[in-house]
């Protein structure tokens, strides 16, 4: 509730919200993968 | 742009794309920091200097339809604080850009040129024209 | 308080500024919003997505275009998403506590669907009441029902022609005795009482000196005047008397002549800070200057002070340092329409050269009979102490309601005696989850977010009345902390002073 409060999806669609989270989730690992290397 | 925390908003929307260029795994150094450049650039051209109006209703008659954001900032007044953080703050970028690509010539055309494109249109005596 | 010495009593007022971290989650949350707004906009553009706003016909798109799409994108891509929480139709009187139609929406609230349900005795936080006076029963109802039945209820002509009627001569005495003034005159609509009144007062050649946060009305009677207008900041006495001494310093720009007259407009509670009106100040600096001073009581006429006379009876002023009082009977009698106070020969001019007098119909004589009837209650002319038992109540109330909301650690904007209670919430996503959060424990609040509001400062707006009783508070109180504990995480809640307390 918290997230999708701050992030404002509270007021997006369920699809819309499912985009924003994949490529928030894709560009965290990019982001871990590459600090590790 | 004059309210609190704005700046430092826009700092770290810079620094996020230029993470996530970053820990994309085929680009290199150089290149991760021109794209950063590139695209700071485009997007301070098109929300600056291309839209024009407001995303909505403004009781003032439709005067801020045909002015752009950077001209109906501080209503017109020039050498505000904001205008000059949104001046200097892509010729900082340039300047990083420039020693991370080792002045490389092709990197410093490109980033010279997306550079000038979002000067230019700050300069006062480009207020209004177009 | 600067210049304690002008003022009767403490004058407490906070306007606790924005955390940081929370001011640049709101930038981000909006950006977010735009993102995925421009890709919706991209999606209609291409007919993937449905397009639901009017827009132009084909054969129309060589014409100049009707619809300036940019400037609604905000409403269809961000207010749309949130907008069950405004205009909701009731179905009562809007009293303490109101009858409201439940509505569904199957398409994120483009098109909405009366379900046939009531959302019965929802406790009404939203509505301007301050003094209890919107009631369908008692005193006033009864002597609004005999006026319509002798007068009828509308007055098919202007003042200026036929339409002056012996109830309207009657109010307007009332309004003079109640503000202290000399004379004055009633409108049918308070808008129109700032907007066509104005530009009678002030033309070419002369300067209006308008506070920031001034209402629309304000502001478009300051434009139709053709006058200069200059902006000082909020309830700021060091900005207004800057602006002062350049006018008369520096007088007309070019022509440097000297300003004919130079009008100050404040209200005098700002009914989207909670703030009041720092009156013994900007008195000081009008006769200082020589300027005129227009005081907009909108909200505070019956709301403030110990007779309920407004800004000026609360800190206990002198009417006739007011130039021009307005005000409106929206608020505290539960009627509508506004009022002009001032001196006789003012009332004389404004009567042959108000546009409101000249064009609009006269106020509605049951309208009239309402105020008039709320009026002498509060001024305890009806025989009772209802008026002062009211004026009472709702000062403990908005003492009693903002106190302990502070206590529970929300952001309280404004004054400690306003009635107009803005609580905080920043993002905008808050605003659409706390109206709805707050009907779902039947109360019903007004959220407000931008561009009304600074795009980091969305907040809901509580209005207290005097209709409300303890236990009333107590619960909204008691759901305001249910919220609370939901709004926990979002820790903006806890104000710093909370935290450093």
């Amino acid at each position: 509730y918290q997230y999708i409060l701050v992030t404002a999806l509270y007021m997006l669609k369920p699809l819309v919200r499912t985009i924003f989270n994949s490529i928030l989730i894709s560009v965290a690992g990019m982001a871990v993968n590459a600090g590790y290397v | 742009m004059n309210s609190r925390g704005i700046w430092l908003a826009y700092l770290l929307l810079v620094t996020m794309l230029h993470v996530i260029l970053l820990s994309i795994p085929v680009l290199t150094v150089p290149l991760v920091w021109t794209l950063t450049n590139v695209i700071h650039n485009l997007v301070m051209y098109l929300f600056l200097h291309t839209v024009k109006g407001t995303p909505f209703e403004t009781p003032d008659q439709g005067k801020a339809c045909l002015l752009t954001h950077w001209e109906q900032m501080d209503n017109g007044i020039q050498f505000t604080s904001s205008r000059k953080f949104l001046t200097i703050s892509p010729i900082v970028l340039y300047i990083l850009a420039s020693f991370y690509t080792k002045y490389d010539a092709t990197h410093f055309l490109v980033n010279t040129g997306t550079l000038l494109s979002v000067l230019l249109p700050k300069l006062p005596l480009f207020h209004g024209v177009r | 308080t600067t210049n304690a010495s002008l003022y009767n009593k403490v004058f407490v007022e906070q306007f606790e500024e924005t955390p940081l971290l929370v001011a640049v989650l709101t930038y981000m949350g909006y950006g977010i919003l735009t993102i995925f707004g421009y890709l919706r906009d991209f999606l209609r553009h291409w007919g993937m997505e449905k397009c639901h706003v009017a827009r132009e016909r084909e054969e129309q798109k060589d014409f100049v275009p009707l619809y300036q799409d940019f400037e609604n994108f905000y409403t269809r891509n961000l207010y749309m998403r949130i907008r069950d929480n405004w205009n909701r139709p009731i179905c009562s009187v809007p009293g303490a506590k109101m009858d409201l139609l439940e509505r569904a929406s199957k398409d994120y609230n483009w098109t909405f669907q009366h379900t046939g349900k009531l959302v019965k005795d929802v406790i009404n936080m939203g509505s301007y009441n301050y003094l209890g006076f919107a009631e369908n029963t008692g005193r006033c109802a009864d002597a609004a029902t005999e006026s319509t039945h002798h007068y009828g209820i509308g007055v098919g002509s202007t003042r200026y022609e036929m339409g002056n009627l012996d109830i309207h001569e009657e109010l307007e005495q009332l309004v003079a005795r109640f503000l202290g003034v000399e004379s004055s005159m009633a409108f049918g609509m308070g808008f129109a009482t700032n907007s066509m009144n104005i530009p009678a007062l002030a033309g070419k050649g002369c300067l209006i000196l308008s506070d920031e946060l001034n209402h629309a009305s304000l502001v478009l009677g300051a434009r139709l005047s053709g006058s200069i207008i200059r902006v000082f900041k909020h309830n700021n006495m060091v900005s207004l008397e800057k602006l002062l001494r350049d006018a008369i310093v520096h007088g007309q720009p070019r022509t440097r002549r000297p300003w004919k007259k130079i009008l100050i407009l404040v209200e005098g509670i700002y009914s989207m800070e909670g703030s009041i009106v720092r009156l013994p100040e900007v008195i000081a600096l009008k006769k200082r200057y020589k300027a005129f001073l227009y005081l907009d009581e909108a909200h505070s006429i019956g709301a403030l002070g110990p007779r309920g006379g407004g800004v000026v009876d609360y800190f206990a002023l002198d009417p006739k340092d007011v130039d021009i009082m307005m005000g409106t009977f929206t608020k505290s009698f539960g009627a509508a329409g506004g009022y002009i106070g001032g001196k006789r020969e003012l009332i004389d001019y404004l009567r042959s050269h108000s546009h409101s007098a000249i064009y609009a119909t006269s106020m509605s004589p049951p309208v009239s009979q309402q105020i008039i009837t709320s009026m002498k209650i509060i001024m305890g002319e009806d025989g009772t102490t209802l008026g002062v038992v009211r004026l009472r109540q709702l000062s403990e109330n908005t003492t009693y309601f903002r106190r302990k909301l502070r206590e529970m650690g929300f952001i309280i904007y404004g004054n400690d005696d306003s009635p107009v209670v803005p609580m905080m919430l920043y993002m905008p996503a808050k605003i659409g989850a706390f109206g709805r959060e707050m009907l779902k424990r039947n109360i019903g609040t007004v959220v407000v977010g931008f561009p009304a509001t600074p795009i980091i400062e969305s907040r809901a707006r509580f209005c207290v009345s005097a209709a409300h009783t303890r236990d009333i508070l107590d619960t909204d109180i008691f759901c305001l902390s249910i919220c609370h504990s939901i709004g926990y995480f979002l820790s903006v809640y806890l104000s710093l002073n909370r935290i450093f307390s």
